[in-house]
């Protein structure tokens, strides 16, 4: 599914 | 990942471990704002709550562990260790910083990307580690002591803040779907923010070199 935005940054 | 992101983690991090650094070999914390702390502490909790759900990289593991571990720290050497505590400017550092976290929360539960628990709590970190530096710049303004604030721990803040504005940049201009509005307009107010912090930072550091001038 959608996981939104992967807040791939710290 | 590009070159911008990971140099501005590292000089991040370097930021912070040279003011513990410092805090720990001087034993003195004068001229640091605990709240300005303690606020960069509850930025990375409340940004990291995915440390254990979401898996990105051995490296976004690693470093979320060291963020939290070093700002934890701290803000533990500046409220506990018996000689740091002592140099604290307790009657300076006096800026509500709970009405920066009450606002920062407030404006997550209506500005985010997606109404979830992790989404509302990681907006709300993007917030409030923009205007997490104001209790430092006040307590600057009022005490004009750079002591503690070493000319690397601002070079490493300032390094951080460019670096990623740099990133940003290139992540829009090489990434199709590049949105991450909210951290780029949060991240501009930071920057903005500290370059506050660094024309007081300047000037502070000015004067005590004037009135440190050999007799």
């Amino acid at each position: 599914g959608d996981r939104g935005q992967d807040h791939d940054e710290l | 990942m590009n070159a911008f992101r990971l140099a501005g983690d590292i000089t991040h991090l370097i930021s912070i471990l040279v003011l513990l650094l410092k805090i720990y070999a001087t034993k003195s914390c004068s001229g640091i704002s605990l709240k300005t702390q303690e606020l960069y502490a509850v930025v990375f909790l409340a940004r990291y709550l995915d440390l254990f759900t979401d898996f990105i990289s051995v490296y976004n593991s690693v470093m979320k562990v060291v963020f939290i571990l070093s700002s934890v720290a701290i803000v533990w050497c500046m409220r506990r260790h018996r000689a740091v505590k002592r140099s604290y400017d307790k009657e300076l550092d006096t800026f509500r910083h709970y009405y920066l976290v009450g606002a920062c929360f407030v404006f997550a539960l209506l500005v985010h990307e997606k109404f979830t628990f992790q989404e509302v709590f990681w907006a709300f970190s993007i917030y409030l580690e923009a205007v997490a530096i104001i209790p430092q710049l006040v307590l600057l303004q009022r005490s004009g002591n750079v002591d503690n604030l070493t000319g690397q721990y601002v070079f490493f803040l300032g390094a951080y803040r460019a670096l990623y504005i740099l990133n940003w940049i290139y992540r829009y201009f090489t990434e199709a779907k590049f949105s991450r509005w909210i951290a780029c307009i949060s991240g501009l107010v930071q920057t903005a923010l500290y370059a506050d912090f660094f024309y007081y930072y300047f000037l502070s550091w000015k004067n005590n070199a004037k009135l440190n001038l050999p007799a």
